[in-house]
């Protein structure tokens, strides 16, 4: 099964 | 005060068009630099980065850093009541709640303009730090959102595969199996028909149809599409806006569990 990761586990909030 | 003239006005139709599917409220951040977005889909799953820099507008009048609210449907229902070789321009008074769109046809015989109010809209702002990529695919933007949308048709995920042989995109479904393989060429009669594939290290990924077939709504601002991946981050897919800037979209792989 695949899973969608979201933007924000990459990026973090400046 | 705020004053921006943009003598292409259609372009901002287009930006509207590619980034209204995916976002519904968005601040329009204005600062010398130029005009720029930053917002994330309501799910969080994919990341949109427009830039217009200021040296692309005939008129760039920003005297001091504004954040502005915009539902993107009420501004693209603004913008539609513009001809398409109207010049536009963006006015807002300091502490405003609303901005004033106006459309000048070329011969200058008909003047509109059109005030829509702004909202207060919270959004976080992402860093996003410069990441080198194991592969990078230049493309016809035609070309790219033709097999989107046929895979969609097959399948909801891409799995976009680079490897020496070139980029491989497929698709599994319920009625079966998609795969299209593409390699460099480079012999073509303009360099927008190139398809240049750059590898540091073979890399695949799988990616939501959904969002990259949402993505390709930018395909007319740009004959090409850059791809950079990179597995472990999200895929980039940029379209530039000449001598403007860029429209980029980020968006999470999803990953085996």
């Amino acid at each position: 099964v695949n899973a969608q990761r979201q933007i924000t586990s990459f990026f973090s909030k400046t | 005060m705020l004053e921006l003239r943009l003598v292409q006005g259609s372009l901002l139709k287009k930006v509207l068009d590619a980034i209204k599917e995916l976002v519904k409220d968005a601040n329009f951040d204005c600062s010398t630099t130029g005009f720029s977005l930053q917002a994330m889909d309501s799910s969080h799953v994919a990341l949109v980065s427009l830039l217009l820099r200021a040296e692309g507008f005939e008129h760039y009048r920003c005297d001091r850093n504004l954040s502005m609210g915009m539902n993107l449907d009420n501004m693209a229902k603004m913008l539609k009541c513009s001809g398409n070789d109207d010049i536009i321009t963006i006015k807002a008074d300091d502490g405003s709640d609303s901005v004033t769109f106006m459309f000048e046809s070329p011969t200058q015989d008909k003047i509109s303009d059109f005030e829509m109010k702004l909202m207060d809209i919270d959004s976080e702002h992402l860093g996003i730090p410069e990441a080198e990529y194991h592969a990078i695919i230049r493309m016809p933007s035609a070309e790219f959102a033709k097999i989107c949308r046929d895979l969609a048709s097959i399948g909801d995920t891409v799995v976009i595969s680079v490897s020496k042989e070139g980029v491989k995109f497929s698709t599994r479904g319920d009625i079966g199996a998609a795969n299209v393989v593409l390699r460099q060429n480079t012999t073509v009669d303009k360099p927008e028909e190139a398809t240049i594939i750059e590898m540091n290290e073979p890399v695949s990924l799988t990616f939501a149809l959904r969002y990259m077939n949402s993505f390709t709504k930018a395909t007319p601002l740009s004959n090409i599409v850059t791809i950079s991946l990179s597995s472990e981050l999200p895929v980039v897919v940029e379209y530039k806006i000449a001598e403007m800037g860029y429209i980029r979209f980020y968006l999470a792989p999803k990953i085996e569990e």
